[in-house]
């Protein structure tokens, strides 16, 4: 069976589609056959890539018209990686999708049809811990917890390890935090210091890997790649996700 | 009756919060008595004003226990502003909340306890298009969309403008769009710089007040603080509230 991530935060905008986006191909990179799921309504992983918001089938369509994942798999330039989009939703409909994802059951069969071809599942979710991250909570073996280095953001991250602890104990005994990852980390700002110091002497699980605040992802953002696609010389940055994707391997073994 | 005004986006983490933390007193400082209410379960309103996550009632025991919306009104320093906060939510039990919510007819009540004390209310709601979203664009008759000036968060708005204009041939009549505002600009970055072409030549309703990325905003969350009050010399910003409440009052004409 595949290992399956959640890439999960309470809060908004922290980088959660950011760092699935570029963490899916260094896991790949280092030889993980990894799919990258998109479960957040707002299609995110398309549209980091520019895709038109129809483009691309998915989950949408696997649950509308019962599709089998292989049928709607995108296959990327990345040997090893796989796409499983959000797919055709129309935005009037999210709630609609909402309660098809929640559904008991569902998410497992839908995800347990990657487990023969893929080592990683490496699913990203909205925000909040509403229908679908529960959901995905009780369907994966490992939660990853975003969290930016600002004030605001931390002071919602009990909440999200509440629910951690919750599920894990009411409801997928197997659910582990596989650890808190810091982002847009401003070491030379003093309230994204005092976050850091925050974390470091405050919550068990805080990865050695930090994602520090950068220009580049606006940049790839506006030309719809991930970092390894930008072009031109390496972004530092893409270093931080090898790190973080070796730091991963080690935890799940 | 007051006028109710949410606060919205498709697009997590794009300053809805903040915007409504810092134009609620900027709209009290024009002398329209106004009352600042919080329907994300992650209770950003009272994290950003560092109180606990359990220190202030809110919506969420107006909805469990019936208590009045006047019982459980916070007033605050700024004479004609009040804020109804989230309340106490246990994060396990937020689906519940967000059923609670979008009870036909729930927040429509919880709201006409504000209209005879209040001439705006102010309503920050979670990221996304699901059920509390979509409850407040039912009950309200303004929509205020917030676009982080950079290319993903504006590959999502068709989402948003899409579901204000079902909802309102639908469920709402009255909802109208009060604008669009761009957040965390930065007019020296090529990718922001795209961002507002594309803003001003693609979309109608893009408000003249745009608000600009500042470091003064993480330090104020890092105080738990509105920028009025974060002492010492008025920060510039300040003032790009007070242009963006005199906008509204002339919208709301
Ligand atoms: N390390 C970083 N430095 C600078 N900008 C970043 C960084 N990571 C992400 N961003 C930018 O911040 C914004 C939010 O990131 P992203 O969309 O990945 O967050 P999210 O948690 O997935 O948001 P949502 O709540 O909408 O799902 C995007 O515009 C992205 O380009
Ligand atoms: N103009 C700005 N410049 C710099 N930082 C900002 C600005 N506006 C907001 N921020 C910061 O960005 C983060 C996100 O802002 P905020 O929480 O208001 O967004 P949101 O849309 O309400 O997020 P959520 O999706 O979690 O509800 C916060 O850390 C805030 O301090
Ligand atoms: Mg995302
Ligand atoms: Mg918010």
């Amino acid at each position: 069976m595949a290992d399956r991530i959640v890439v999960t935060s309470q809060k908004g905008g922290v980088g959660k589609t950011t760092v699935a986006l570029n963490l899916a191909p260094a896991l790949a990179r280092r030889g993980m056959r990894t799919a990258l799921v998109d479960l957040d309504p707002q299609g995110a992983i398309a549209l980091s890539l520019a895709k038109g918001d129809t483009e691309w089938r998915g989950v949408a369509d696997v649950l509308v018209q019962q599709l089998a994942v292989r049928d709607v798999l995108v296959r990327t330039k990345e040997p090893g990686l796989a796409i499983l989009p959000r797919g055709r939703l129309d935005p009037t409909d999210v709630r609609e999708f909402e309660r098809g994802v929640a559904e008991a059951g569902v998410l497992d069969r839908v995800l347990a049809e990657l487990d023969r071809d893929f080592d990683v599942v490496l699913v990203d979710t909205p925000s909040g811990l509403g229908a679908i991250p529960r959901a995905a909570l009780a369907a994966c073996g490992w939660a990853l917890a975003i969290e930016k280095a600002e004030a605001l953001s931390l002071r919602s991250i009990s909440q999200i390890l509440r629910v951690i602890e919750h599920v894990k104990g009411d409801e997928n005994p197997g659910l582990e935090l596989l650890g808190i990852l810091p982002t847009m980390v401003e070491l030379s700002k003093e309230f994204s210091q005092a976050a850091m110091v925050t974390l470091w002497s405050g919550f068990a699980g805080v990865l050695d890997a930090t994602i520090p605040r950068s220009d580049v992802f606006g940049r790839a953002s506006h030309l719809g790649l991930p970092l390894a696609y930008v072009g031109g010389k390496v972004p530092p940055e893409l270093r931080r996700f090898d790190a973080l994707a070796g730091e991963i391997e080690g935890l799940l073994r």
